[in-house]
């Protein structure tokens, strides 16, 4: 049995908001310890992760593993019909077996219950690398605040939808992106001064090419935080992560283009 | 303007 408190705007809703025009279904795997949820997109080019601790998550209850697949654009519909001041309950049975319920409370305690059927999701799940993984594979990271992160990521996006790249150096983070009718370029110096905003830390530089739709789209999510971690490698997909709570993250994952 | 990898070719199905 598995009862997932929600309200409109939070790390689960938002996660779901994002990825609705990327994917059809969000595969998410419940134990007493928390919530993973992963979704890829349809043309398998990004993975966006919500890990979630039981402990962060208020009235959580599941008392055996579940894995099932939620239909994205049937959940958000629904949370998108509902008030702000709702109590919102995801509900897995026993009982009702292949399908979640939805329960919508208001403080008035009238209710309205959505019910839909559970996708099969398990090819759409992927094993993905743990943080041993990013700290030996992955030639540098960034810290930058998650607002500033996203104001880029829109710039890049609007600029040319299909070609950026992010390179770093020990003395700098630069983005790129290539638009029809010219260039756009971004600078970030890293000051001496003050490394607990913007924090570059490279084994040795690292330039990666991608689509900068994608990481526009999750980019949103990343608000969540005050500040996200991007993990650059020259062989890996680019990796972008925010904590949520006291111990949940959200991490995405672009896969690389390889330069001409 | 590149050849976009799938994310296919780094991850593994769990």
């Amino acid at each position: 049995m598995l009862e997932l408190p929600l309200v409109k705007g939070d790390p689960f809703h938002h996660v779901m908001e994002a990825i609705l025009d990327l994917s059809d279904v969000a595969h998410v795997v419940c134990t007493t310890r928390g919530l993973n949820l992963l979704a890829v997109d349809t043309k398998h080019l990004a993975i966006v992760s919500l890990l979630f601790p039981a402990e962060d998550f208020k009235g959580y209850t599941c008392d055996e593993y579940i894995s099932i697949g939620i239909p994205i654009r049937d959940l958000v519909n629904a949370i998108r019909c509902g008030d702000d001041k709702d109590t919102i309950t995801l509900k897995v049975g026993e009982e009702n077996f292949g399908t979640i319920t939805l329960s919508f409370v208001s403080p008035e305690k009238n209710t309205v219950d959505y019910e839909f059927r559970l996708v099969d999701a398990k090819l759409e799940r992927f094993r993905l690398p743990d943080r041993h993984f990013l700290r030996s594979k992955y030639q540098g990271s960034v810290k930058m605040p998650s607002v500033e992160f996203r104001r880029i990521c829109k710039c890049l996006s609007n600029f040319g939808d299909e070609y950026g790249v992010i390179s770093v150096t020990d003395e700098d983070l630069t983005y790129f992106a290539k638009g029809t009718d010219g260039d756009v370029y971004v600078e970030y110096k890293q000051q001496e001064e003050d490394t607990t905003i913007f924090k570059i830390d490279v084994r040795e530089p690292v330039r990666l090419a991608f689509n900068p739709k994608y990481l526009n789209t999750f980019a949103k999510v990343f608000t969540l935080s005050g500040q996200v971690k991007l993990f650059l490698s020259k062989t890996h997909p680019l990796m972008v992560e925010c904590k949520i709570g006291q111990k949940g993250r959200i991490r995405c994952f672009v896969a690389p283009k390889v330069e001409p | 303007s590149g050849v976009q990898l799938s994310i296919k070719e780094f991850y593994r199905p769990d």
